[in-house]
């Protein structure tokens, strides 16, 4: 199964290299990799529309934090849904949507985030599906960020 | 870490990488085994998080994120050659890719049976982590955080609310990319992207608002069904919305990117002998209703000709 529009053939190539395989410690009998099977897929059965009872149950423990990001060029989960989402949730504003920063020698405006508590939606301004591969600069300042619990 | 899992030599680098990195399996449910690559923060691996990152599709691997997104390598164009990525995740974490469920990249299940669902995904996952904390205990001690993109929207929470039951794991948070949180929402504001980034004319515009609002001085960000209505001219105008999205050569992954390889010979729907073509992909199951609708609705339009 290939990925619309997108170019998988070098990793493709890699990754079913022998030697790579031997490196990876992968069996012999293993088939060939590729990158999404459609053996999966068309035995896959989606028992769910929404993840909304499920974020509910996190956001009442109160002590995880969550990021929900989009590029937002994305037309395959595009940033107004999960914005949509996000709002459904009914969650109290902590800090006003505005623009969130990276340094490329300058700083930039890498998006936009809203922040509530211990949830951010944030915008990767410019970023299609893959935001690490298309912008990867503010996807690393912004996961640093997530993790080490800095403001964005 | 486990000896036998460390990768000592990577083919394709011109210098191996100073921090250690490990391949191997996780088991899960039955007879299958999950591939997973973990990679040692290049900072501090004792001290740093833990991160696993799960892919969508469903069926898609993870290891394109860790060669082509926010790994430490990235794949060359020759397929054989790796550069380093100054912006990798791993730069400042302890980054734990798992290929699932059973039948994804390299992992496999020996019954070859690759039937699943979303519960089921999400049981094999917290079952692959807990025997990823049996073979590298001193993990239990990190900061945990699980992330992914696209359909692992779905699997990113569903297995946070396992970890959140498990005690001996210091579970913190969940980031996710891209991910699919709702897919009537999803399915909805596609249809508004489309309008405000200029994909759709007034035309369409008028039609769909006709016909799938309730009413035409209410277009609000609510107030529209375009993923699930069952007006025949609501169905009619998402056809072409969706052909729009799917079909016509936009890289629907980066609206502003090329499509690789150029417009698909299928886009316009006609092969070039007049015979319509039914095709499949991948995705996350944002348009499936319609897509599938306008696909039983060209197979009943054209049964005369020879479907391919």
């Amino acid at each position: 199964a290939q990925i619309p529009c997108i170019n998988t053939s070098a990793i493709t190539t890699y990754l079913n290299n022998p030697y790579v395989r031997q490196s990876l410690h992968i069996p012999e009998n293993i088939t060939s990799w590729e990158v999404c099977s459609s053996a999966v897929l068309q035995k896959y059965t989606f028992q769910y529309d929404t993840m909304k009872s499920q974020y509910d149950q996190i956001i009442m423990a109160f002590k995880y934090r969550v990021l929900l990001y989009n590029g937002d060029t994305d037309m395959a989960c595009n940033f107004l849904g999960n914005q949509w989402f996000v709002e459904s949730l009914g969650l109290q504003e902590q800090i006003q949507r505005r623009a969130w920063l990276f340094n490329d020698g300058k700083d930039q405006i890498a998006g936009f985030v809203k922040e509530y508590q211990n949830f951010a939606f944030l915008t990767v301004k410019g970023a299609g599906h893959m935001v690490p591969m298309d912008k990867p600069n503010a996807a690393f300042t912004m996961i640093n960020n997530f993790l080490k619990k800095r403001p964005f | 870490g486990t000896p036998s899992d460390e990768i000592t030599y990577l083919p394709g680098l011109v210098k191996q990488p100073s921090f250690k990195h490990y391949s191997g399996y996780l088991q899960a449910s039955g007879t299958k085994q999950l591939h997973f690559w973990l990679l040692e923060s290049q900072s501090s691996p004792v001290h740093d998080p833990l991160v696993l990152w799960l892919s969508g599709g469903p069926g898609c691997s993870s290891l394109y994120a860790l060669l082509m997104q926010n790994g430490p390598f990235r794949i060359q164009d020759d397929g054989f050659s790796l550069e380093y990525n100054d912006y990798s995740w791993n730069k400042e974490a302890n980054v734990l890719y798992l290929e699932s469920p059973a039948g994804v990249g390299f992992s496999y299940s020996d019954d070859q049976n690759y039937t699943t669902n979303d519960d089921e995904v999400a049981e094999d996952n917290y079952l692959a982590l807990q025997d990823f904390f049996k073979r590298y205990p001193y993990y239990k001690s990190h900061n945990f955080f699980i992330t992914g993109s696209s359909y692992a929207g779905f699997y990113v929470p569903m297995l946070a609310l396992k970890v959140m039951q498990d005690s001996d794991i210091k579970f913190q948070g969940i980031a996710v990319g891209n991910g699919l949180s709702s897919i009537p929402l999803n399915g909805n504001s596609i249809v508004y992207f489309a309008y405000y980034h200029g994909l759709i004319g007034d035309d369409l515009w008028t039609d769909l608002t006709q016909s799938c609002c309730p009413s035409n001085n209410s277009i609000n960000a609510h107030s529209c069904n375009f993923y699930n209505n069952t007006n025949p001219d609501c169905a009619t105008a998402m056809e072409q919305v969706s052909h729009v999205i799917k079909d016509i050569g936009l890289n629907r992954y980066n609206l502003f990117a090329n499509c690789s390889g150029g417009i698909p010979p299928h886009s316009v729907g006609l092969g070039f002998d007049g015979q319509k073509y039914v095709t499949y992909d991948v995705d996350p199951p944002v348009f499936h209703k319609y897509y599938f609708g306008q696909k039983r609705r060209m197979v009943k339009l054209c049964s005369h000709h020879k479907l391919k």
